[in-house]
């Protein structure tokens, strides 16, 4: 055990406390660094959600042309019929036993259910439907709703997000330049004094 | 304002920064979406291979109706057999459609992909702002804490109570020596600073407040 003065003691707490109100200072300063980063990540959304538009146009735009086109060519579906029916009942047992593959290998459940169903959907199909690739086309129109129903979600949470967060950043803390608070001086001194003449060092800390 | 109390009234604190957690709280639960959720399964674009993640999303269409297994065509030869009827013989004017019909089609499929990735892109932007008002909350609550504890009279920051150098039931390596500070409204809390720093140098007082600053940090966090 070793001997430390009173006052060495006290001279210790007076330059740990000065270490500690540096750490205050720099945990004020991370608060506001943290907030520039969210402002920031916000403008970057906000940059991003115009390109969304702009590509969610482009894509609309192709999907409308590839609907018309669709609607044009369903008026020559008796055209090669006889053909494509010919060619439809080779591919079906094919097309079955590969998707049942499939799914036996990779989905692992409900292979029986998922059969009939199967069987069942490719009866009712057409070749010209799938001549004209329509299962291509549904699944295009299937993510399209997929999208915008994301798009929706996503935006209806950042919108509520972001009114808070506006009304949160307003607040004098956000904006305040904090004082440099580098001299330290023992807080109980402040305390001793009307905080009227000493209101900025209230606010450091 | 930040000053809604008389100017000789000490200011509560506790008053006074419990909405700003009660808002960082808020933004944070509307931005929390569920991203995993059925909403966020990410729509089949491709034909899909083995092993690949979105396998996951073509089970699910054969599942749902049966759709999925028309991905299959490419694998059956009459199917295939049937994508390139030509039927221009009959229909001059069907032939140039289809082509048409095509060309839209891969359009359209490259430009759903291409908005997939800008929507992936914006779900990441939400999964950053969220975890930067995590931080927020987290530096916000520790500075709002010592506000709230710097209001006592006749406080130091820190305070240190005894500094000795090891004894032998002592946990501390040999030659180092203990340090008990308080610090704030802590209990005393123990820390060791190695023998090659001497009580004379700078360094130790830094040390004893950065470990004990930890320990405090640590303790409120839990």
């Amino acid at each position: 055990d070793q001997e430390v003065s009173s006052k060495e003691l006290q001279e210790m707490s007076t330059q740990g406390s000065k270490y500690i109100n540096k750490e205050i200072q720099n945990a004020v300063n991370g608060v506001k660094e943290i907030k520039s980063l969210i402002v920031k990540t916000n403008e970057e959304r906000k940059s991003l959600l115009h390109t969304l538009e702009e590509a969610k146009k482009q894509k609309e735009d192709a999907l409308n042309e590839t609907r018309d086109s669709e609607t044009k060519l369903k008026a020559f579906s008796g055209v090669c019929n006889e053909t494509m029916m010919a060619l439809w009942e080779e591919c079906k047992p094919c097309l079955k036993q590969t998707c049942m593959k499939f799914y036996a290998r990779v989905c692992r459940s409900g292979s029986g259910l998922v059969g009939r169903q199967l069987e069942e959907f490719l009866n009712q199909s057409s070749p010209f439907y799938f001549w004209m690739n329509g299962d291509r086309i549904d699944s295009l129109l299937e993510s399209d709703r997929q999208q915008a129903h994301m798009l929706d979600i996503m935006q209806d949470h950042f919108g509520q997000a972001s009114s808070i967060m506006d009304e949160l950043f307003r607040d004098k803390f956000f904006t305040r330049e904090f004082p440099d608070i580098s001299h330290y001086q023992p807080f109980s001194l402040l305390h001793r004094r009307p905080h009227m003449f000493f209101p900025k060092s209230r606010f450091a800390r | 304002s930040l000053l809604p109390y008389a100017p000789f009234e000490p200011l509560n604190f506790q008053d006074m920064f419990q909405p700003f957690f009660d808002m960082i709280r808020q933004a944070q639960q509307a931005i929390d979406v569920n991203f995993h959720g059925p909403a966020f399964q990410h729509p089949p674009m491709d034909f899909i291979k083995e092993g690949d993640e979105d396998n996951r999303a073509v089970c699910r269409e054969i599942r749902h109706n049966s759709t999925g297994c028309l991905k299959m065509k490419d694998q059956c030869e009459k199917c295939q057999e049937i994508l390139s009827v030509d039927c221009s013989a009959s229909s001059p004017s069907q032939a140039q459609l289809r082509q048409e019909l095509n060309d839209s089609l891969r359009i359209a499929e490259k430009l759903t992909k291409k908005y997939n990735e800008l929507l992936q892109s914006y779900q990441w932007k939400m999964l950053n702002t969220s975890a930067l008002l995590e931080q927020l909350n987290e530096q916000f609550s520790w500075v709002s804490r010592l506000a709230n504890l710097t209001q006592d009279e006749d406080h130091y920051y820190l305070q240190v109570i005894t500094v000795t150098s090891r004894t032998s039931d002592s946990d501390a390596p040999s030659g180092a020596t203990e340090v008990s500070v308080k610090l704030f409204d802590s209990d005393p809390i123990t820390v060791s600073v190695p023998e090659e720093v001497s009580r004379n140098n700078p360094q130790f007082i830094e040390t004893v407040a950065e470990k004990a600053l930890q320990e405090y940090r640590k303790k409120n966090r839990e």
